[in-house]
């Protein structure tokens, strides 16, 4: 079984690796790639050793076969279907965020209670009435499903959660989802307040040097 | 020094701890801990060791007392003052999260350089000119910036980042920043495609079993 950690780790490095393609670097030693992920040279060979043997040059890793390698071992297939719940300032924001269509996560559809966004688009997706959720989820095949609806309309929604199928939620309210579904669905939660201690930590200890 | 792999992991503990807290549970065991932050029990006692010694009772930890441990250990003050530039809908969303007031992080001010939107509030947080950012940086002493602008605006916006002197900075736009300031400032990415991967990850777990 491999540690939860170590697939959060892969996801930094594919990102470093990504920036650093863009940057046209080819060659990367780990060394490099822990100084650029916060972590040691130690933990990113042992995080790689996981997955078997990786292509290193000398010292280092060719930067386009690494990113390939990690992206295959993350996203078994290329192009992921991803939906929005609560088509708000955040659900908008994401529906609308590059760096999900650069990693083929493609957002197929939106959903909302209010009757004044239901019918219109964000880009190409378009927003349906939340009770057509589990329809429109079968009818696109989706996969994922980001939830960014208010605390309040939580308890409210979870029916339609459980009978969606959808595989993965992406959880941005800050509650625990408690499904009762046969076949669970992966949940991650998200909260943007635990980047804000990490900052914390990184200002308090640059102050201490 | 400690590994910042230990310190992302003390955020999650902190918010599971705070979930707990709000199901008021009162004691909660290492490996329940490590279950509900999808780490082992070994890891979860390694990263509390870097700290001395936890209040351990039986098997178990006082949720309220470890919680107000961790959160001294990330935040060194309780209340910080926070600033986003990009008063989009991304920007707009986490003005209003109530996640981040809870924490102590109190967002009091935006910027934006869309005559529309400067003078405007969200909640008590005032929209400002972009061009005013180091006086009001310095006025109201602010310590991390959030940045949810557009990538084209991020090359204007280096040299009003770099005269802010503000301490941390949390960056949703998809580029690097390479800031050049002899007080060099906190930098930390955020890109939410990498929680997709991670999601992508569990859900191809689930079904192989
Ligand atoms: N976890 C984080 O880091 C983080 C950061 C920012 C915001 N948030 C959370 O994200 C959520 C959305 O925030 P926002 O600023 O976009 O809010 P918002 O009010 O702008 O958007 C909410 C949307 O949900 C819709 N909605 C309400 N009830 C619904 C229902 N029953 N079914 C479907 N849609 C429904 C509303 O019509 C609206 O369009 C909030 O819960 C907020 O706390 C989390
Ligand atoms: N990292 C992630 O996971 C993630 C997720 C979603 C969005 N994003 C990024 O966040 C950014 C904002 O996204 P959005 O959907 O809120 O966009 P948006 O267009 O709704 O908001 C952008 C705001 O920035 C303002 N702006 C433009 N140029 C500016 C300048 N020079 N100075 C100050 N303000 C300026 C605009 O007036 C607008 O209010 C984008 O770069 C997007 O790629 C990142």
């Amino acid at each position: 079984e491999i540690p939860f950690a170590t697939i959060e780790r892969l996801a930094t490095y594919l990102r470093c690796l990504r920036h650093l393609k863009d940057e046209k670097i080819k060659i990367i030693s780990s060394a490099d790639l822990a100084t650029n992920t916060k972590t040691s040279p130690e933990q990113v060979r042992k995080d790689l050793s996981y997955f078997g043997r990786f292509g290193k040059v000398g010292t280092g890793y060719y930067v386009g076969k690494l990113a390939k390698k990690i992206e295959k071992i993350l996203k078994k297939r290329k192009k992921w279907n991803v939906c929005i719940v609560g088509a708000g300032s955040l659900g908008s924001a994401l529906a609308r965020y590059g760096g999900f269509k650069d990693s083929g996560y493609n957002v197929v559809a939106l959903f909302d209670n209010n009757p004044e966004k239901i019918g219109t688009k964000i880009g190409d997706a378009e927003i349906y009435d939340v009770k057509l959720l589990p329809e429109i989820v079968h009818e696109k095949k989706i996969d994922i499903l980001a939830l960014t609806v208010p605390k309040h309309a939580l308890p409210g929604l979870k029916e339609l959660l459980e009978s969606s199928k959808v595989k993965g939620i992406l959880n941005f309210v800050p509650l625990s989802l408690h499904l009762k579904t046969r076949r669970k669905a992966a949940v991650l939660d998200v909260d943007l307040a635990q980047k804000m201690y990490i900052l914390s930590y990184l200002i308090s200890n640059k102050e201490e040097q």
